[in-house]
C-alpha cells in the first residue's frame, strides 16, 4: 500500500500550526 | 460529535503509531522497573504536543534515556523484532551536549515518524539517546542486521540528515555482538 512519508518542512510546518 | 471530528481530521495522520519510553536510572531497582512507557501517538500534531511537553534531552540527569518506538516493539535487544537487528550509532563527545544534542535527536526523530527511509522504513524499529557523563549516544534500531542494503541506505540518508561531514564515519553494531562483547567496543558490521 502507500506509506505515508513526510518531508523535514512539513512536519516543523506542523509544530508552528495553530 | 462535529469537534471530535474536526480533531481528528484536522491532525495528519503518521504511517505508524509510535511509544516513547523514559528510562531513569535507579540502582535499587531491576533495568525492567526502571523503564517507563510515557505516552503513544499517531498524528503529527500529537508528537509536537509530546515534545514541547517534555524535557529537552540535553537537560536530563545522566543515566537516563528516551526511546521512541513503533507501536508494540519493545525498547530493548530481547523483543523478537530486535534481537535479530542492531543499531546505527552516533556517539557524541561531551561539549556536544550543549551544541548539537538536542538537534541531531530531534532530527532522528522526524526521520523515524515522516518515514523518511522510503521502503526501507520497515526496517526501523526505533531509536534510543542515552544521557551519559561520559559522552551521550543515540541510534537508530532496525529489525535484520543482515539485510545490508537496507541498514547501509538507512545509515548514509541518516548520516545526511544530520548534517555530518563525509570526514565523520558511523557504524552500524549489531545487537548480539552488543549483548557478547568482551571489552568495551563492539565491532561495526557496516560503517558509511
Amino acid at each position: 500500500g502507500t506509506r505515508i512519508i513526510y518531508d523535514r518542512k512539513f512536519l516543523m510546518e506542523c509544530r508552528n500550526s495553530p | 460529535r462535529e469537534a471530535l471530528a474536526a480533531e481528528i481530521w484536522d491532525k495528519h495522520p503518521l504511517q505508524n503509531r509510535w511509544a516513547l519510553w523514559f528510562f531513569k536510572n535507579d540502582k535499587s531497582k531491576t533495568w525492567q522497573a526502571n523503564l517507563r512507557l510515557v505516552t503513544k501517538f499517531s498524528t503529527a500534531e500529537d508528537f509536537w504536543a509530546l515534545y514541547s511537553h517534555i524535557q529537552l534531552a540535553s537537560k536530563l540527569t545522566s543515566g537516563c534515556d528516551y526511546s521512541l518506538f513503533k507501536d508494540g516493539i519493545e525498547p530493548m535487544w530481547e523483543d523478537n523484532r530486535n534481537k535479530r537487528g542492531g543499531r546505527w550509532l552516533i556517539t557524541l563527545a561531551k561539549q556536544q551536549r550543549h551544541t548539537e544534542l538536542d538537534r541531531f535527536w530531534l532530527e532522528t526523530l522526524l526521520c523515524l515518524i515522516g518515514e523518511t527511509f522510503g521502503p526501507y522504513s520497515e526496517d526501523i524499529c526505533g531509536a534510543v539517546i542515552n544521557i551519559r557523563a561520559k559522552g551521550d549516544k543515540i541510534a537508530i534500531w532496525t529489525r535484520e542486521a543482515e539485510n545490508r542494503d537496507g541498514v547501509t541506505h538507512i545509515g548514509r540518508v541518516y548520516k545526511e540528515r544530520l548534517g555530518l561531514s563525509h570526514k565523520v564515519v558511523i557504524g552500524y553494531q549489531a545487537h548480539a555482538d552488543t549483548a557478547t562483547k568482551s571489552g568495551s567496543l563492539t565491532k561495526n558490521k557496516f560503517v558509511v
